[in-house]
């Protein structure tokens, strides 16, 4: 799967969607 | 014996041998089988693989004897209401669930062997109209079920005297949530499929709903098997439970599929179609250990599937004794275990 496809992808993904979501 | 009279070769490149028959469990009760699943049993300072069986009215422990045999330790006998499921609790010992009702799941019992006491046991988690359960790591279980139009998803730890009394509760997602996949290589992450085909993500430790992320209409009734986290995506082993084949891969029985969780965007990675002369639509039943997946099909063979080389590798044709009705994969090395509806569970060597 290239970047392009999927858009930017993060590393730490887990960690900045458990920040960004409601408590 | 059996082994022996099955065709040597299926299909073009396909052939039995991949499977070699190890032993036969035979229950003499004459019960249909409703599931088979594996469960360690530790006990006198002894931990050993056990299978577990279970028909309508009762769920059976057996442990290895030598030579291949296999030896009933204990029957579990339960109430009115029918077992439909084993629920394995990974990592665990002397502890397994099952899950009971008529059309849907009303009821998850705990069966579990007391080394303290040397007494077996049972006890009521949950009851309810249950959608999905699984078990977790560290004695825990996640279930959804509905009650009109709330749904609820709960995580509840078990002990050996039952359930601990603090559930914890998981934000729902509008759809109700049809099956659970733990991720690997993230502890505190859960994922799920719902009935409109989405993939929801939850924070285990906070109760947080992640994401939603639609899996795509082009196939519908996704199931998911395992997840697994890798180089900032999120891979996911779905099963299609009514899969077609077809030339064009258009309806496969296994996807593995990559998600982008930051942007919900997904792309396929590798598919599994049907293994050739399966005709029409099919339903399948089964299940995923690591990268191989394994499930009956509605003419009650067995197929086994690479699902990184997106292949067929293997195939058990009904045998003398009447078609496969049930297949599991065991948590140790490649053993399959492979139920007819008799209650005869043969184990396999993959």
């Amino acid at each position: 799967c290239s970047e392009s496809d999927l858009g930017p992808i993060s590393f730490n993904w887990f960690d900045e969607l458990s920040a960004e979501a409601p408590p | 014996d059996v082994a022996e009279q099955l065709p040597p070769v299926l299909h073009d490149g396909l052939t039995e041998e991949s499977l070699q028959l190890v032993s036969e469990l035979k229950d003499s009760s004459g019960s249909c089988a409703v599931d088979v699943s594996t469960m360690w049993w530790e006990a006198a300072g002894c931990r050993e693989l056990c299978v577990v069986t279970a028909c309508e009215s009762s769920v059976s422990l057996w442990k290895p004897l030598a030579s291949d045999r296999w030896g009933k330790v204990h029957t579990w006998q339960l109430g009115q209401i029918p077992v439909i499921q084993i629920v394995p609790l990974p990592d665990t010992c002397n502890l397994v669930c099952i899950a009971l009702g008529e059309l849907e799941i009303g009821e998850i019992r705990l069966l579990l062997y007391s080394s303290e006491s040397d007494s077996f046991k049972q006890s009521l988690v949950k009851t309810g109209t249950i959608k999905a359960v699984l078990g977790l790591k560290d004695r825990r279980l996640v279930s959804s079920s509905r009650s009109g139009q709330e749904q609820q998803v709960e995580i509840v730890s078990l002990l050996e005297t039952g359930r601990s009394k603090d559930g914890q509760t998981l934000m729902p997602p509008e759809e109700t949530v049809l099956a659970f996949a733990e991720v690997e290589g993230m502890r505190d992450a859960l994922v799920g499929t719902t009935a409109l085909n989405s993939i929801v993500i939850w924070n285990l430790k906070t109760g947080q709903l992640l994401k939603k992320m639609h899996v795509g209409y082009s196939y519908p009734a996704s199931i998911c098997h395992r997840a697994y986290s890798d180089s900032g995506l999120l891979f996911v082993v779905l099963s299609h439970p009514h899969a077609k084949e077809s030339e064009s891969c258009g309806n496969p029985a296994f996807r593995v599929v990559a998600f982008n969780p930051k942007t919900a965007r997904s792309r396929g990675v590798v598919s599994s179609s049907l293994p050739p002369g399966h005709t029409g639509r099919q339903y399948l039943e089964g299940d995923v250990k690591d990268t191989l997946a394994a499930a009956v099909l509605t003419s009650g063979t067995i197929a086994v599937w690479d699902l990184l080389l997106g292949q067929c590798t293997a195939l058990l044709p009904p045998g003398l004794a009447g078609s496969w009705a049930l297949t599991r994969w065991a948590p140790t090395s490649a053993c399959l275990l492979a139920g007819q509806q008799d209650g005869t569970v043969c184990l396999y060597r993959y």
